[in-house]
């Protein structure tokens, strides 16, 4: 049962923007 | 709403006035004054010169300055609007206005198709579609053949691209979301609404009064 593309895409790390939060 | 006025002060390069920021996005002056603290720390890790670098960037979303990721690169030529390499403090504000949840789902939906149409055609296309799942496979352990990667292609299109030309143009991609919402989970960053909070020590750096 694929996937749809962009679901699968949407789950890269590069495009969790939360991490810019995150402490440093 | 309160009126207020700025006191002069010196900045680097590339700041701009929080209210005249604060009139052309979702965010308050406080909450603009609070993503300046996290602008600053981001911006000084590498080169200490008010801008985000593309290594600045990498280092704030992968701990590691080093390491290439189609889809971070992709978000930071975005939110370069003015293409010139660097990120200053009003792409930073102006972009990460579309990433709160009180944000416009049209603008949501806008930035998403920018960030897909890889070669800014107006169009997000087979071949670049693949390319994105190449590039997803490539960071995850994740393993799928040639086939499985054309059938899950085959079953995006025939969902997404109603007039069958091969390419999703805007309209269908806004009906496209609209059916599938879970795809815009990543365009709202919940701790937007939450900024001046997690940053705190803004009010000390305020220049800004409410009078």
């Amino acid at each position: 049962n694929p996937m749809n593309a962009f679901e699968l895409i949407s789950t890269s790390q590069g495009l969790d923007l939360s991490a810019l939060f995150e402490e440093k | 709403m309160g009126c207020f006025h700025s006191k002069p002060s010196q900045h680097a390069a590339g700041y701009e006035d929080p209210v005249a920021l604060a009139s052309d996005t979702t965010f308050s002056v406080s909450e603009i004054e609070a993503l300046y603290e996290l602008f600053k720390k981001i911006s000084s890790s590498v080169i200490d010169d008010g801008l985000i670098h593309k290594e600045e960037f990498r280092l704030a979303l992968f701990k590691n300055s080093k390491k290439e990721n189609l889809f971070a690169d992709r978000v930071f030529d975005l939110f370069d609007v003015k293409r010139n390499g660097v990120i200053d403090f009003g792409e930073f504000v102006r972009s990460l206005s579309v990433f709160h949840p009180n944000a416009p789902l049209e603008d949501k939906i806008d930035f998403a198709f920018q960030l897909y149409d890889l070669r800014r055609t107006g169009f997000i296309e087979r071949e670049e579609v693949k390319q994105m799942l190449i590039a997803l496979l490539s960071e995850s352990d994740m393993k799928l053949s040639d086939d499985v990667i054309e059938t899950i292609l085959d079953k995006t299109f025939a969902e997404a691209d109603t007039n069958n030309d091969s390419r999703i143009d805007k309209e269908e991609w806004q009906n496209f979301v609209l059916r599938n919402p879970s795809l815009m989970k990543n365009m709202t960053l919940p701790y937007l609404k939450d900024i001046t909070t997690a940053f705190p020590s803004f009010v000390f750096n305020s220049e800004v009064e409410d009078v």
